[in-house]
């Protein structure tokens, strides 16, 4: 009598959680913008076989954004997922995977990333600040004085933006708006840079320095400006394939 | 002579019985949250 086919996998068989644990450090190792995002549930998983020792597996995933930058060297499991009334952001998975004689690899990847609803959040947290879209002249404002100032002050490399990764406009109690920025050293002194910055671009990938900028700038009732910058120093970047965009939108965005 | 043998009452359930101690499985998926949904 034929054997019985073996009984589905479930999503929290431990073969399952392998793969998606395998799926997310592929999707973080790929990205090279944003956050690191961390696995939140696997919604579905679907095994074809293909021959002895030899399956094709589809993982539907949920995944939340964590603080660590996509470029931070922090290892992903010393990530905080960041909390909901920290204005939280969901990726969706559907991830392609073989499994060879127990080795995994991913055949393709489709990710969808989007911030939690306002009304979700101010219905739990009626003053917390939500996310503003990246292009708010008040947000490139804030930036732009940030990484000045950061620049006028310090005695290492002149820093250029590589991106804003995110930022949030609060009013009250207070009237500020705090943001998140990613930067890149340059091969200027921040001395040089006074006197030709157009001279200053980034370093060349084999020397590449990468970092990430907080600022958060209290408009009403005083102005004050904080900005704190951390840079990584030198890492191997893995190769770019951008799968999981950044919300650069509340509304989110698609890649593949 | 036939006698007829007395059959017990059928069983309350006419399903199989349940061992005991039964817990049905939870479905395959999707799976546990890790985190916290939104």
């Amino acid at each position: 009598v034929p054997a019985a086919p073996p009984a589905p996998l479930g999503c929290d068989d431990p073969e399952s959680v392998a793969a998606a644990e395998f799926a997310v450090n592929y999707i973080n190792g790929h990205s090279h913008h944003g956050y690191k995002f961390a696995l939140n549930r696997i919604k579905d998983i679907r095994v074809i076989p293909q021959g002895p020792n030899n399956d094709i597996m589809f993982l539907e995933l949920d995944l939340l954004e964590t603080t660590c930058p996509i470029l931070s060297p922090t290892p992903l499991e010393n990530c905080t997922v960041r909390s909901f009334a920290e204005h939280a952001v969901e990726g969706d998975c559907d991830v392609k995977l073989q499994k060879v004689d127990g080795t995994l690899s991913v055949l393709a990847s489709k990710c969808h990333s989007h911030a939690d609803s306002r009304e979700d959040i101010l219905k739990v947290c009626p003053d917390c600040p939500l996310l503003a879209i990246l292009n708010n002249t008040e947000v490139l404002g804030v930036v732009s004085a940030a990484l000045n100032d950061y620049n006028s002050k310090t005695t290492d490399s002149y820093l250029r933006l590589l991106e804003i990764g995110r930022a949030k406009i609060q009013y009250h109690p207070v009237h500020a708006v705090v943001t998140e920025f990613a930067v890149g050293a340059t091969n200027c002194s921040a001395e040089q840079a006074k006197a030709n910055v157009g001279a200053c671009q980034l370093l060349p990938e084999d020397q590449s320095n990468f970092g990430f900028c907080t600022a958060t700038m209290v408009k009403r009732p005083s102005q004050d400006l904080q900005v704190d910058c951390q840079l990584y120093g030198h890492q191997v970047p893995a190769p770019p394939i951008p799968l999981l965009s950044r919300v650069s939108q509340p509304t989110g965005q698609d890649t593949s | 002579s036939l006698t007829k043998r007395v059959v017990p009452a059928a069983a309350q359930h006419d399903k199989v019985p349940r061992p005991v101690g039964f817990v049905p499985l939870p479905p395959p998926c999707p799976g546990k949250i890790l985190h916290f949904d939104i």
